[in-house]
């Protein structure tokens, strides 16, 4: 029953597949129940955002939005030679294209907000990204992020120690702190074998990583196995396939509308659209209840070619397609009716140290680690979440090494892929790999690293120095699990799903931000020259006015005696030549009786110079006739009973 | 801008540390952070470009306009890192070095 008049909405296959249906995220159940993210902000951290383009402008907010490449509030893209910045426009239609307004496209929760970062756009460094993750962390709910380190299937790196804390603070303090979600894409290094685990955004336990199916539910060319990738949505695959329609920007050779968006970037935005649809239903799901959530919900499906299996908690999980395909009527039905997880739980081995050699293969180097209850008692930690493992290992070709993990279940997590193009000879100087597979899994019991060198024998051997264990999980038990699983699947008809049924929410915490209103180095700039300016004509203008009256003073008024108020003619006044300030001075008796003098001098004092019209004072003249030094009077210069004491 | 373009080339700007100052408790702390920063990034040749983000107790120490020469920005550096290595309220410093980033 949803129509929309926008033109492209019907190449949206990815809304809404009538070619073929079920290859879809399945949205237009939840927009009929009136759910669009409504409430919810959304920033796409990118090259800038064209927020004025009719598809995203009414849904902009400049509140949430940022540059900080030119530092300041307007993220809007610069045209470049390469015609590259339309990214982050295109990503954040598929968040929120307004819908029928007869323009290009809809947006998956195009009754959300959607705010910009610019950031991507110029040279790029951890503290700039640190700021970039936590800024107006009070506004934005979710943070779209489809970039992260070269996908050449050679680099290892992610967020740095700023980076990291800046992750860590958002989970903790963002969004009233019910924690700020991070949405990364896992990466389009597929052809160069690239894995997600070598990416510290993608394997982070504070992002959700999503990859990339095409619309035959492939994995495409370009998306890379892992096994910290929670799950998957669509995106275009190789050239006969359908890509992803949505927002361009009208900037050089933009047309403000495009149907080739691709290529993991295009997954993770959905994925974010989705999660709006969640928290407007739900505003107070934790960053933890929302991975929960979509691992509980994503569905497994045919594919020969992946390898999917199932854990000891019931969760099929692939290396190709995380936990499965997003599904926004399961997500959004879950999230009406969950109840928060548990605090999160953690257990951190001792650093293990080895220093053993690692076998070529088919041998193995096989460790050890036994995981007690008592371990586990201070914690709570019963269940797993994510499972991480950090090494450092020497080797001279670092794509030649590949590292299995094995949780006490027996579930085997890839988490170090060989990679043929990596021939880095530095080894892995505390790296850490994760695993999202044993999710619900007991966490007591042995767990199993394995090392091996799939390389060339006539290499040095590698050396295991040293690995260390943290995992991350709740008090939930297995049987928790289990009923949340049967609490889950009971809603998923929809009976829920109205808004004559919701749970209460806590309101959260009031967490100031940094900066109410700063003052960008232009305007600064600007007020400075304007400020300078005014003193600079301040200070002459008085300068002209001082040395005018100074010499008026000096020639007629002050050189003995008391000054003496120059008379006024009538003819002057009529002519209008009469200077109309009041004379600030106190009028003396002689016999030392004080008067405030109320007008202008008359005209009967016969010593009283000419009159002194405007322009009078010129700069000889002295305008300080007020402080003029006392002398005794000549009688002959006395005026009647007063004088005039300036 | 092509010069800075390189990955672990110095960043924007110039020289910039990220300083992670030891916090203090009671209130005030962060004003009296503040006031340590800027008294740090002096004694190291710098200048306290502010807090990072939302970040308690971290800040960004930036190179003062007119070191231009090569000789001048290394003797610079050098001071930097001695200064801020044994300064027992600094916790933690890095020099900032550009990211290589890609779009997906």
């Amino acid at each position: 029953s949803v129509h929309f008049n926008d033109p492209k909405y019907p190449q949206q296959w990815h809304l809404n597949n009538r070619r073929s249906p079920g290859r879809d995220i399945n949205v237009t159940g939840v927009w009929e129940r009136n759910v669009t993210g409504r409430g919810v902000t959304v920033v796409v951290v990118d090259d800038g955002v064209e927020h004025t383009i009719q598809d995203i402008a009414p849904n902009y907010s400049p509140e949430g939005s940022y540059d900080l490449n030119s530092n300041d509030p307007d993220p809007m893209p610069h045209p470049d030679v390469e015609n590259g910045n339309h990214h982050g426009t295109r990503c954040a239609g598929e968040i929120a294209a307004v819908p029928n307004n007869s323009f290009c496209a809809v947006g998956v929760a195009y009754g959300s907000r959607i705010a910009g970062i610019r950031v991507l756009d110029g040279p790029l460094t951890d503290s700039m990204e640190a700021v970039a993750f936590n800024k107006h962390y009070q506004i934005n709910d979710i943070y779209s992020c489809s970039w992260g380190p070269d996908d050449d299937g050679k680099t290892v790196d992610g967020p740095h120690q700023l980076g990291k804390a800046a992750l860590q603070h958002g989970v903790i303090a963002g969004r009233r702190g019910f924690g700020s979600i991070f949405v990364v894409a896992s990466g389009n290094g597929g052809q160069h074998n690239d894995n997600c685990n070598y990416d510290g955004y993608a394997n982070s336990i504070y992002t959700v990583t999503i990859g990339a199916v095409d619309e035959e539910g492939r994995m495409p060319f370009y998306a890379e196995e892992c096994a910290s990738m929670l799950a998957v949505t669509f995106s275009g695959g190789d050239k006969m396939l359908r890509s992803i329609v949505t927002t361009d920007w009208d900037l050089q050779k933009g047309t403000g509308c495009t149907e080739g968006h691709t290529g993991t970037s295009a997954a993770a935005p959905l994925a974010a659209g989705m999660i709006a649809l969640m928290l407007q239903v739900r505003p107070c799901l934790t960053w933890r209840d929302v991975q929960h959530i979509i691992v509980f919900t994503a569905t497994q499906y045919e594919d020969r070619r992946a390898d999917w299996v199932t854990n000891e908690a019931g969760f099929s999980h692939s290396h190709q397609h995380g936990f499965g395909l997003l599904n926004a009527w399961r997500l959004v039905n879950a999230a009406k009716i969950w109840t928060s997880v548990p605090y999160l739980a953690s257990y951190v081995s001792p650093v293990l140290k080895e220093n053993k050699a690692i076998p070529l293969s088919p041998h193995s180097l096989e460790v050890l680690w036994n995981v007690s209850r008592t371990d586990l008692e201070m914690s709570g930690l019963k269940t797993l979440e994510h499972v991480a493992v950090t090494v450092s290992i020497t080797h001279p070709r670092r794509g030649s090494l590949e590292l299995k993990l094995f949780c006490p279940s027996g579930m085997m997590s890839l988490i170090g892929a060989p990679r043929s193009m990596d021939s880095d000879p530095n080894g892995f100087n505390d790296w850490t790999f994760s695993t999202v597979r044993c999710w619900g899994e007991r966490a007591k019991g042995t767990y199993r690293l394995m090392v091996r060198d799939v390389g060339d024998e006539t290499l040095q051997p590698g050396i295991l120095q040293q690995w260390q264990l943290t995992l991350y999980g709740s008090v939930w038990s297995p049987v928790d699990i289990k009923d949340r699983q049967r609490l889950l699947e009971s809603a998923m008809s929809g009976k829920y799903l109205h808004d004559g049924f919701t749970l209460p929410c806590p309101p959260g915490l009031k967490i100031p931000e940094e900066d109410g209103y700063t003052i960008t180095p232009n305007t600064l700039k600007t007020l400075v020259l304007v400020g300078s300016f005014t003193i600079f004509w301040t200070v002459y203008y008085m300068l002209e006015i001082y040395l005018s009256q100074r010499n008026v003073a000096t020639h007629r008024v002050c050189r003995s005696g008391p000054c003496h108020w120059p008379q006024r003619s009538q003819k002057a006044r009529e002519e209008g030549t009469e200077l109309e300030s009041v004379p600030l001075c106190n009028s003396k008796d002689p016999d030392g009786v004080e008067t405030e003098r109320e007008g202008p001098p008359t005209t009967s004092d016969p010593l009283a110079p000419d009159l002194l019209a405007p322009g009078d004072w010129g700069p000889s003249q002295d305008r300080s006739t007020l402080n003029c030094p006392h002398h005794h009077l000549a009688p002959d210069l006395l005026q009647g009973k007063e004088e005039q004491i300036c | 801008l092509a010069e800075t373009d390189r990955p672990g080339a110095q960043g924007p700007g110039g020289l910039s540390w990220a300083v992670h100052l030891d916090s203090l408790e009671g209130e005030g702390q962060e004003e009296t952070l503040e006031q340590q920063a800027d008294a740090l990034a002096q004694a190291a040749g710098l200048l306290n470009a502010g807090r990072i983000g939302e970040l308690q107790g971290y800040y960004l120490f930036t190179q003062p306009a007119g070191h231009q020469q090569e000789q001048q920005v290394e003797a610079l550096r050098q001071q930097a890192e001695t200064v801020l290595a044994r300064h027992e309220a600094v916790r933690w410093h890095s020099e900032q070095r550009l990211l290589k980033r890609a779009k997906r």
